[in-house]
């Protein structure tokens, strides 16, 4: 598996390689300078849409820690009315 | 075979150490040759801004999964604790003769909505 | 289809969010 790990690591690097080389004349061509701009319009929606998701956690990391309380009182409650019974 | 091994080792780092470096030429070309601009982005930038959206969504979706469950679990205690203290409660109406509150109609329609 | 994936994702904790809301008030209108 040490030499699977290395092969897969190796692969990685030459596949980021390639990936690279495939944009080294992206911004030449007009039409492709179109998709880059596009991908970068797209990047900032993407990003606001995890800043909505990150608050949205943030909310609910709230609601539960509320929904806690909740469960809390009412256990002491069904304490209390054992405890009456 | 000890020094085959080592010989072996170096000639990975080397391999390793050569990849890096072609990687480093190829990105450093590409950002020379294209500045980013207030409009416009460079192609390595977008790349490494893409990957980054990918590991924030990966941790965001890993922080929210609990606390879905957490939730669910939480709200399912709850109706079971509130079930048990109406029925005690009722029970302990009965024992006491104590006349039966009525409800009123929301108290019976979320009653129903929580079981 | 990542933005696919991440506006799902925000639409279920959102849903979630309005459901647990709910909940709280209906617990305790009951608990009154």
């Amino acid at each position: 598996s040490d030499l699977e790990q290395l092969c897969s690591h190796v692969n990685e690097k030459i596949g980021n390689i390639k990936k690279t080389l495939s944009l080294r004349n992206f911004g030449q061509e007009p039409a492709l300078k179109n998709i880059l701009s596009k991908i970068g319009a797209e990047i900032i929606i993407v990003n606001e849409l995890l800043n909505e998701f990150e608050l949205e956690i943030q909310y609910q990391e709230q609601t539960n820690a509320s929904l806690k309380e909740l469960c809390e009182s009412l256990e002491e409650d069904f304490k209390d009315v054992e405890h009456l019974k | 075979m000890e020094a085959e091994v080592d010989k072996l080792e170096l000639m990975f780092q080397k391999a390793d150490s050569d990849l890096d470096y072609i990687q480093y030429r190829l990105e450093y070309e590409i950002k020379t040759n294209h500045p980013d601009s207030a409009g416009e982005k460079n192609p390595v930038t977008l790349l490494k801004e893409l990957s980054a959206i990918k590991s924030r969504h990966q941790a965001l979706y890993a922080r929210f999964k609990p606390v879905s469950v957490e939730q669910k679990e939480t709200k399912s205690r709850i109706c079971a604790t509130l079930n048990k203290t109406m029925t005690m409660t009722q029970e302990l109406q009965k024992q006491t003769v104590l006349e039966l509150s009525l409800r009123t109609d929301d108290e019976k329609a979320v009653a129903e909505q929580l079981t | 289809t990542l933005k696919a994936d991440i506006s799902i994702l925000l639409d279920k904790a959102r849903l979630e969010s309005q459901e647990s809301i709910g909940f709280i008030k209906a617990t305790k209108v009951l608990m009154k």
